[in-house]
């Protein structure tokens, strides 16, 4: 039932799909109930947001936003020769494009405030990375990245100490906190074999890892396939498929609006719109709350090519899909009736030493471990979220490598896939895999690590020197995971998605951002000189004034006597290059006939005696008979 | 001047570190930890532009402007490198990098 005058709305299937009904993210139903994003702030962290630009102005936050490649506030694009730097603004557009102003297309969550955090569009160090995951982090509650490491199928990458901390610091004290919500596009590897494990942004715990579907729910070429993805959504396919409708800058050649806007970097900025829709319901979602709804309301669906598997929580994932398509509707119905899961418990095993062989295929290596009541009866970890391996293993061909976790469930989870791009040599050091397959399930159990060597050469095998474990999870109980199950299914009526029936919501914690004020340079530089200046006229009044002291001193010597001027060079005098300060008095003799000594005000600040005047008026001889009445001298 | 303005300006082409202090427990003011920061980068000939971010210790250290010769900025990494590696006060440090990121 909802209708909007902006003249590409028709074409963004992704939002309502008229042509294939049910091929879309399903929010018209969320939108007829209010639920627009209102109180909500994405950020958009890529090459800069054009907040100008009609369709973005209006739900622009510049209080959220900065500008880390130019140190300011405006995170407004540069145009470059490319014509490459619309890609942030494309994205802003499809999480808060406004309705029904006659202008191009309509955002997912057009009723949330919009930020930028222009940060891509120059050199980029560990340091403005963390910088910029942090940025503003009590007004912005979504971080939207799409972008990552190379996506070449031979780069194993990611977040540094600085990028993992800051991270880290965002999920324990962004959004008052409940935690920042960190949301990146899986990568755009499809064509080079590459996997998202392979990507430090992709496999953290602390991310929303989200894949792309084309408008045929299929993987698209460029779509890379990986264990720790949590949820795809729409974006472009191949030629004859449609790809997505979004804003775009109008820089350069571009003209406010664009049609073509395709790729993972589509995909995650619509999760971060729908994430936004959830948390207008339900503010004091936190981020593994956001995590746990999506795990718990993604829908499978028919795809031969996915392989979808159930775990023994019954949650399906693919390696293709993660958990399945995002649904705006199941999302926020959930999130409306959703209390907090139990803090977030772990277990860390020791660093397990192997330095065994890894065979060539078709045999393996297989390495155990097995966690114990005990192991978990301190942390009360009970059932799984995230499981993450840590691994060191030599060999001279990198992407050879196969690397499967088979959890206590039986639970299969492809962590390393061989990369026939991958050549390196360098092998993996305490590189770290993850994968949220056995999401739900029981964590206490054997695990099972087997590495295989699928590469043809038959010479030298690699090592696996060692590896580590890490579960998290909570203290739920598969019961109480099957109870929420239930809870959920019984809300997507929309029975409680009224404004009538609303869970209690603490109000969250009062974080100062401790950026306060930074100068930027251009208002250093003006202080600066500004206070250079300052001082140099300072300085230069008070040798004035210390110089017209030292004159007038001298001349009232002069009342008792002949005055002596301060001896001047023969020379100077001859070029009448001396230069001193006569002090410009006005001295009333006995009549009242005021005269004037000195020379005629020269240009302020430099009194130069006129030679003329000088001749014929020296300094006022005082008699010494006069009377006693002293000589008025008004200087 | 182009190095002020804390970690957000970032000091193009010069070397920098990425350093974590140690804070001790009586410290709570961020300004004694900003101190002991500051004379941390005097000691290793490079300027304290600010603490990274939100990041409590995590500070920035920038070579001073004006080091251009390849022999100069080898030695004030071998200078940085050695201060900041033996000190107490250090937790880690690590030489700023440039990020290879691409657009998805």
């Amino acid at each position: 039932s909802v209708h909007f005058n902006d003249p590409k709305y028709p074409q963004q299937w992704h939002l309502n799909n008229r042509r294939s009904p049910g091929r879309d993210i399903n929010v018209t139903g969320v939108w007829e109930r209010n639920v627009t994003g209102r109180g909500v702030t994405v950020v958009v962290v890529d090459d800069g947001v054009e907040h100008t630009v009609q369709d973005i102005a209006p739900n622009y936050s510049p209080e959220g936003s900065y500008d880390l490649n130019s140190n300011d506030p405006d995170p407004m694009p540069h145009p470059d020769v490319e014509n490459g730097n619309h890609h942030g603004t494309r994205c802003a557009g499809e999480i808060a494009a406004v309705p029904n102003n006659s202008f191009c297309a309509v955002g997912v969550a057009y009723g949330s405030r919009i930020a930028g955090i222009r940060v891509l569009d120059g050199p980029l160090t560990d340091s403005m990375e963390a910088v910029a995951f942090n940025k503003h982090y009590q007004i912005n509650d979504i971080y939207s990245c799409s972008w990552g490491p190379d996506d070449d199928g031979k780069t194993v990458d990611g977040p540094h100490q600085l990028g993992k901390a800051a991270l880290q610091h965002g999920v324990m004290a962004g959004r008052q906190g409940f935690g920042s919500i960190f949301v990146v596009a899986s990568g755009n590897g499809g064509q080079h074999n590459d996997n998202c494990n392979y990507d430090g942004y992709a496999n953290s715990i602390y991310t929303v890892t989200i894949g792309a579907v084309d408008e045929e729910g299929r993987m698209p070429f460029y779509a890379e396939e990986c264990a720790s993805m949590l949820a795809v959504t729409f974006s472009g396919g191949d030629k004859m498929l449609r790809s997505i409708v979004t804003t775009d800058w109008d820089l350069q050649r571009g003209t406010g609006c664009t049609e073509g806007h395709t790729g993972t970097s589509a995909a995650a900025p619509l999760a971060a719109g729908m994430i936004a829709l959830m948390l207008q319901v339900r503010p004091c979602l936190t981020w593994r709350d956001v995590q746990h709804i999506i795990v718990f309301t993604a829908t499978q669906y028919e795809d031969r090519h996915a392989d979808w598997v159930t775990n023994e929580a019954g949650f399906s994932h693919s390696h293709q899909h993660g958990f399945g398509l995002l649904n705006a509707w199941r999302l926020v119905n959930a999130a409306k009736v959703w209390t907090s899961v139990p803090y977030l418990a772990s277990y860390v095993s020791p660093v397990i030493k192997e330095n065994k062989a890894i065979p060539q295929t078709p045999s393996a290596l297989e390495v155990l471990w097995n966690v114990s009541r005990t192991d978990l009866e301190m942390s009360g970890l009970k059932t799984l979220e995230h499981v993450a391996v840590t691994v060191s293993i030599t060999h001279p061909r990198r992407g050879s490598l196969e690397l499967k976790l088979f959890c206590p469930s039986g639970m299969m989870s492809l962590i390393g896939a061989p990369r026939s791009m991958d050549s390196d040599p360098g092998g993996f050091s305490d590189w770290t895999f993850s994968t949220v397959r056995c999401w739900g399930e029981r964590a206490r159990g054997v695990y099972r690590l087997v590495v295989r060597d699928v590469g043809d050469e038959s010479l030298h095998v690699g090592v696996l020197q060692q590896w580590q474990l890490t579960l998290y999870g909570s203290v739920w109980s598969p019961v109480d995971i099957r109870d929420r199950q239930r809870l959920l299914e019984s809300a997507m009526s929309g029975k409680y998605l009224h404004d009538g029936f609303s869970l209690p919501c603490p109000p969250g914690l009062k974080i100062p951002e401790e950026d306060g004020y930074t100068i930027t340079p251009n208002t250093l530089k003006t202080l600066v000189l500004v206070g250079c200046f300052t001082i140099f006229w300072t300085v230069y009044y008070m040798l004035e004034m210390y110089l017209s002291q030292r004159s007038v001193a001298a001349s009232s010597a002069c009342g008792r006597g002949p005055c002596h001027w301060p001896h001047r060079s023969r020379k100077a005098k001859e070029e009448g290059t001396e230069l001193e300060s006569v002090p410009l008095c006005h001295s009333k003799d006995l009549g009242g006939v005021e005269t004037e000594s000195g020379g005629p005000p020269a240009s302020p600040g430099l009194l130069v005696p006129d030679p003329l005047v000088q001749s014929s008026k020296s300094a006022p001889d005082c008699p010494p008979d006069l009377p006693q009445r002293r000589e008025e001298q008004i200087c | 001047l182009a190095g002020a303005g804390g970690p957000e300006a970032q000091h193009p082409g010069g070397l920098s570190w990425a350093v974590h202090l140690h804070s001790r427990a009586d410290e709570r003011e961020e300004k004694t930890l900003e101190q002991r920061a500051d004379a941390l980068a005097q000691a290793a000939g490079l300027v304290n532009t600010g603490r990274i971010g939100e990041l409590h210790g995590h500070y920035l250290f920038v070579q001073p402007a004006g080091h251009g010769q390849a022999v100069e900025v080898e030695a004030v990494r071998q200078r940085a490198e050695a201060a900041l590696a033996g000190h107490e006060d250090v937790r880690w440090h690590s030489e700023q990098r440039l990020l290879k990121r691409t657009k998805r």
